[in-house]
């Protein structure tokens, strides 16, 4: 039967049928590492990241980095044209993959590229609101609570001033842009369930 | 299989990224 991975991480949708589902994994899996190395890279240059300890460090890089991918490449889901576009370059619409069986989760995904986009976030707010979202003192398996808390009320400051900077008269797009938190937060716990899936199959 | 995020071996991935950093770092 067909193994469908739809996910842009991806290099293409629908694996070859002649491999096995552990290769298959295995692909997917190279062809995702890439960009979880930048997500570190991007971790390290946060001022304070590296001063927590290790475990933490990796606690939130674990529990963050698909929200951190989803903000990053929320350009690869183009909401006008209804497509996707996967790391290998080729664009899908999204009635192909949802002929594949892919559903729910990719339109969620539309649904925040479509809301993040409405922002029009700069880069330099964007780099910070990604900052914001990997930092999250709520995530489980934190040991030093106390400095991961304090490093997220700095950065969430820091954004603060930032967006009330930038545009001083729209008091509520500070607040617009935390609310998509907890929509990331939904996007990746869907995400985990489909990953888990994927295995038990 | 109860944690997606080992099951892809990004905690391994992780670690070694983060490691790669202290070796650069300067005695």
């Amino acid at each position: 039967k067909d193994i469908v991975l739809a996910c842009p991480m991806n290099m293409y949708p629908q694996a070859e049928p002649n491999k096995t589902p552990q290769e298959i994994w295995e692909d997917f899996s190279l062809s995702f590492t890439p960009a979880v190395r930048e997500v570190v890279e991007f971790a390290k240059h946060i001022p304070g990241f590296s001063a927590l300890s290790e475990n933490d460090q990796v606690t939130l890089l674990k529990a963050g980095t698909f929200e951190v991918l989803m903000v990053r490449f929320a350009s690869l889901f183009n909401v006008k044209e209804q497509t996707v576009t996967f790391i290998s370059g080729t664009t899908y619409s999204l009635e192909a993959l949802k002929g594949m069986g892919m559903g729910g989760l990719l339109d969620t995904m539309f649904e925040f590229s479509e809301k993040l986009k409405s922002l029009e976030l700069t880069a330099e707010e964007l780099g910070l609101f990604t900052a914001v979202v990997l930092v999250s003192a709520d995530r489980s398996g934190i040991e030093n609570l106390n400095s991961v808390e304090l490093l997220q009320e700095s950065l969430i400051k820091a954004l603060r001033a930032l967006v009330s900077k930038s545009n001083p008269c729209d008091a509520s797009r500070f607040t617009k842009l935390l609310l998509k938190m907890p929509d990331l937060r939904t996007l990746n716990n869907v995400h985990s369930e489909k990953l888990l899936s994927f295995r038990i199959d | 299989f109860s944690d997606p995020a080992s099951n892809l071996g990004l905690e391994d991935i992780i670690r070694k990224a983060l490691m790669g950093n202290l070796e650069e770092r300067p005695e």
